[in-house]
């Protein structure tokens, strides 16, 4: 039953040139992800703004138009404004756990260091081991890392802080119960004379083909997301024939290998969404001029574009705060495991002081 | 996205 511990043990090279292709995997999948989010992002505030489809669903003028109803369901069932206000409120504890594992580690090094020195002036050239200063600038470096990563999550927070105060309002009456929400809707006269319209039909289309798109993304963004490939049989390999290990032309071409069908079903993807949103723009321009534009109709528009961009803005705040608690937590750990290197190197300082304040006593 | 990557701070590096 004998596991060899070292298995899994690779030369520093191969480590390294590890790190590094994972660090460009990581560029290459969010990169891919994150246009595609892009693009439905746009695509979503585009629609938004055109009152799309509420607008379709809107003609009879006085009820709420199914898209928006649906839209407040989702948000509903994802706990409403309650959940996003819970992480909103987490925030600042998790921010400060991480600043005081910080703060703490740099303490230990700052107080050991001062001894250090203390000594140092009181012994003079006695004191002759290298100072602390010296040794502690790599883990200082690090922790200076640290200190720019959380400022920058500092602003980040901020940023989820003043998308939720511009949109709760809209997003607090989308989770009001159907009577409610349907009662501040301003109900306008009906534009009965659109229903059988060609006009509706045809956006009615595009608008199917527009969610297919979308819809189509989520799958593309789980298959990028489950690649995987191990490098380190190529690594090694190279590194046994060559001696030497030239980790960007064998990772680029890896990953180009790997994602280049992605990147072309992304781009193909964007195209398509051009397109039809292109038609889609067009289409509305002829639905609204056939529509009987009024103040009435004008102010029902203006709310139900509101709710169904506050329906956008949850779902981007939502993942906004997951990535932010999930950030904070997964730094945590890092924290801990630098907390863990200072204090062991403080230990060792230590035991080395005491040894070298015996010597110096004695003589 | 717009939190910072943790990507390079993971890299545990070797203490010399």
């Amino acid at each position: 039953k004998f596991t060899d511990l070292f298995e899994k043990m690779v030369p520093m090279a191969v480590q390294q040139s590890m790190s590094t292709y994972n660090q460009r995997k990581a560029d290459t999948v969010n990169r891919l992800v994150g246009t595609m989010r892009e693009a439905t992002n746009l695509c979503n505030g585009v629609l938004a703004s055109l009152n799309l489809p509420a607008a379709l669903e809107d003609l009879s003028g006085d009820s709420i138009p199914q898209s928006i109803a649906d839209k407040a369901r989702a948000i509903v069932q994802q706990g409403g404004l309650q959940s996003i206000e819970q992480l909103i409120r987490d925030l600042p504890e998790l921010l400060t756990r991480n600043r005081e594992i910080l703060d703490e580690s740099l303490k230990m090094l700052d107080d050991e260091e001062s001894t250090d020195s203390e000594l140092r002036s009181k012994f003079n050239q006695r004191w002759n081991r290298t100072p602390s200063g010296d040794l502690y600038k790599p883990l200082r470096a690090e922790g200076g890392n640290f200190r720019s990563v959380l400022d920058k999550a500092v602003q980040a927070d901020q940023v989820v802080r003043e998308r939720y105060n511009t949109h709760c309002e809209m997003i607090a009456l989308l989770c009001k119960p159907e009577a409610e929400l349907s009662a501040a809707l301003p109900s306008a006269n009906p534009a009965k004379t659109l229903q059988g319209s060609e006009v509706v039909s045809v956006l009615r289309s595009q608008l199917s083909k527009l969610e297919e798109v979308k819809k189509e993304r989520e799958g593309l963004e789980a298959e990028i997301k489950a690649v995987t490939f191990d490098m380190s049989t190529c690594f090694l390999t190279a590194l046994a024939q060559d001696g030497a290990i030239n980790e960007e032309a064998l990772s680029v071409s890896q990953l180009d290998q790997l994602y280049g069908s992605y990147t072309q079903r992304v781009q193909a993807s964007l195209r398509a969404q051009e397109g039809l949103l292109g038609n889609v723009q067009a289409s509305h321009q002829e639905f609204s001029s056939l529509k009987q534009s009024n103040s009435e109709a004008n102010d029902r528009e203006e709310v139900l574009k509101k709710l169904a961009s506050a329906h956008d803005s949850y779902v981007e705040i939502t993942s906004n705060l997951k990535e932010g608690t999930k950030f904070y937590n997964d730094l945590t750990e890092i924290l801990l495991k630098f907390q863990n290197k200072c204090s062991d190197i403080v230990f060792a300082r230590k035991t080395e002081r005491d040894e070298l304040l015996k010597e110096l006593q004695q003589s | 996205s717009l939190y910072p990557s943790l990507e390079d701070l993971k890299v545990d590096k070797v203490m010399k």
